[in-house]
């Protein structure tokens, strides 16, 4: 079952909690969300009207929390730290991945190198099990470790929420396959209509050389 | 000899109240089956051979319970006795899982564990037993050597719904989907295991190690492209050159596809598939997920 | 709907389908 499936029941069961609660009790709410270990999407949640106005109360910081898992990295609430509020252990694991997420959204082949200093990672054994059980057994990336190029090839990666500004480049890239199909469709059908033509042609030049050897035979006979 | 039979009979049975197993098999054992001056019928025989090997049994001495399955086996196929033959079965079963031959252990236990009958003659066949037969089934398909058979065989089990209830479920999930087991998941495995399953191996490993050891190798290579021996043994938990050697035996009996670079100290895991399938399977998973977008857009109506 | 363009996301990514050397000879 992929990821948006197995999250889907997370992410109704999360938005029911948050329309169902006000002021300080959202809080636990967004704050059982983002450690939660089957949830890697926030966008639906972020939505919830009563989420939206906690802007501009004391508790505004824990919209900012619930951004940074939609769409930030760990990256991102280092250089913040000091006004987030701390974040427990299944928070930061769940950052770290979504900022796998993140980088597999560049390259698809991700060097050991960049991926200790974004998922702070001090030695590759503690690297590759973080990707081995936290990334890959959980389904959010299909891949290979590569340790003689020190590299993660990735095949497969989870979408994250949109980033505000992404669905324009979104359409863009999808244009640009629609017209590349169209082409190689058209290319294909090229080849084959080449290939039929092909075949004709040698069978008429086969039946050609066959009377030549017939009359030849005759002529001799 | 009547008397004689008698006498062992009763001898054997006064051992087997004592729990003196393999002394009351030794005492049944005497009874000259193939006696020429008094014909003895062939259920009796049976019964007798299968009786003494389930003695044996309970000392864990499979070679002299296996001397009577092997009779027995002569025997068993012309009986009608369902119940010494079910017997008979889960002596064969218990005697090729002793002497860790756990892939047909584990098909024997399998087929036991899938009899319909609930009773066969005055003998009630309860589920427990059923369930205790296909746990040992996946039991031993689990310690079994690491390969595309022992793969064959966990699809079977995992897709039979009954293992969905068995305690040891969680972990033949694992093992199925081919996923590296940490120490606390094997040391949970290895609570219900038997002696001979645990005992000692000539290279100081035992039974279960070399079955986990091959087991995160295999997983291994199903998420590296290559794995310097050094890190191998530390995600393995052993030595090295220990790494190197167990590696060597599986890619040379064809139970794991890979080179062995001695040189640079690395393992390069080779694909079942090649490149230029994989190529295929990624274009057509990424068409089906395709289709899935569609396919959910149409039903939302979009 | 959000679900569907995380979907869509991860699509684009997956593309192209195989990058190693030895596809290039193999496919060549």
């Amino acid at each position: 079952m992929d990821i948006e499936q197995k999250q889907a029941e997370f992410i109704d069961y999360f938005v029911k909690q948050a329309e169902n609660q006000k002021g300080s009790s959202l809080v636990n709410v967004i704050v059982e969300a983002t450690s939660h270990p089957s949830l890697f999407a926030f966008s639906e949640i972020l939505s919830v009207p009563s989420i939206i106005q906690l802007q501009g109360t004391e508790f505004s910081v824990y919209i900012d929390v619930l951004r940074l898992f939609a769409h930030g990295t760990w990256s991102d609430y280092k250089s913040n730290a000091g006004s987030l509020p701390p974040l427990v252990p299944s928070q930061v694991r769940k950052l770290k991945q979504l900022s796998l997420l993140t980088l597999a959204e560049v390259d698809k082949v991700l060097p050991y190198d960049l991926l200790m200093v974004e998922l702070d990672v001090s030695n590759v054994r503690e690297l590759e099990d973080f990707l081995i059980n936290e990334c890959m057994y959980s389904g959010i990336v299909r891949g290979k470790l590569d340790q003689l190029r020190r590299c993660f090839e990735v095949q497969f990666a989870a979408g994250r929420d949109l980033r505000p500004g992404q669905l324009g480049s979104m359409i863009q890239t999808l244009s640009a396959w629609l017209s590349t199909s169209d082409n190689l469709l058209v290319s294909i059908q090229d080849k084959i209509k080449w290939a039929d033509t092909r075949s004709e042609l040698d069978k008429k030049h086969q039946k050609e050389i066959e009377d030549r050897v017939e009359e030849v035979k005759k002529t001799l006979n | 000899e009547e008397q004689v039979l008698i006498i062992r009979e009763k001898l054997a049975e006064l051992y087997e109240a004592e729990q003196e197993w393999s002394k009351a098999a030794r005492m049944l054992s005497g009874i000259d089956l193939d006696s020429s001056i008094r014909l003895l019928d062939e259920s009796y025989k049976l019964s007798k051979c299968v009786k003494i090997a389930s003695l044996y049994l309970e000392d864990d001495d499979a070679v002299n319970a296996e001397t009577f399955t092997n009779k027995a086996s002569f025997l068993v196929n012309n009986s009608k006795q369902e119940v010494l033959v079910l017997q008979y079965k889960v002596c064969a079963a218990r005697i090729l899982d002793m002497k860790r031959k756990f892939l047909d252990a584990a098909l024997k236990y399998y087929e036991i564990s899938q009899i319909e009958k609930r009773q066969i003659g005055d003998e009630w066949i309860d589920e427990e037993a059923l369930e205790q037969a296909l746990t040992a089934a996946v039991t031993c398909t689990i310690l079994a050597p690491a390969g595309p058979q022992r793969s064959r065989v966990l699809a079977n089990f995992y897709k039979d719904e009954r293992c969905s209830k068995l305690k040891i479920y969680p972990i033949l999930e694992k093992v199925y989907l081919e996923r590296i087991l940490r120490k606390p998941e094997i040391d949970s495995f290895a609570e219900d295991l038997k002696e001979h399953q645990k005992a000692l191996l000539p290279d100081n490993f035992t039974v279960l190690d070399r079955a986990m050891i091959e087991h995160n190798l295999l997983s291994a290579s199903k998420l590296y492209t290559n794995i310097s021996f050094e890190e191998l043994g530390a995600l393995l938990g052993i030595a090295p050159p220990k790494a190197e050697k167990i590696a060597s035996k599986m890619i040379y009996e064809d139970r794991m596809k890979g080179s062995i670079d001695q040189v640079e100290a690395f393992i390069h895991f080779d694909d079942d598939k090649e490149e230029l399938q994989q190529w295929d399977q990624h274009i057509v998973g990424l068409c089906q997920s395709l289709n899935d977008v569609l396919d959910t857009m149409s039903k939302k109506g979009l | 709907d959000n679900s569907l363009l995380r979907q869509v996301s991860s699509l684009l990514r997956r593309l192209p389908a195989i990058e190693s050397g030895k596809f290039q000879d193999d496919f060549l």
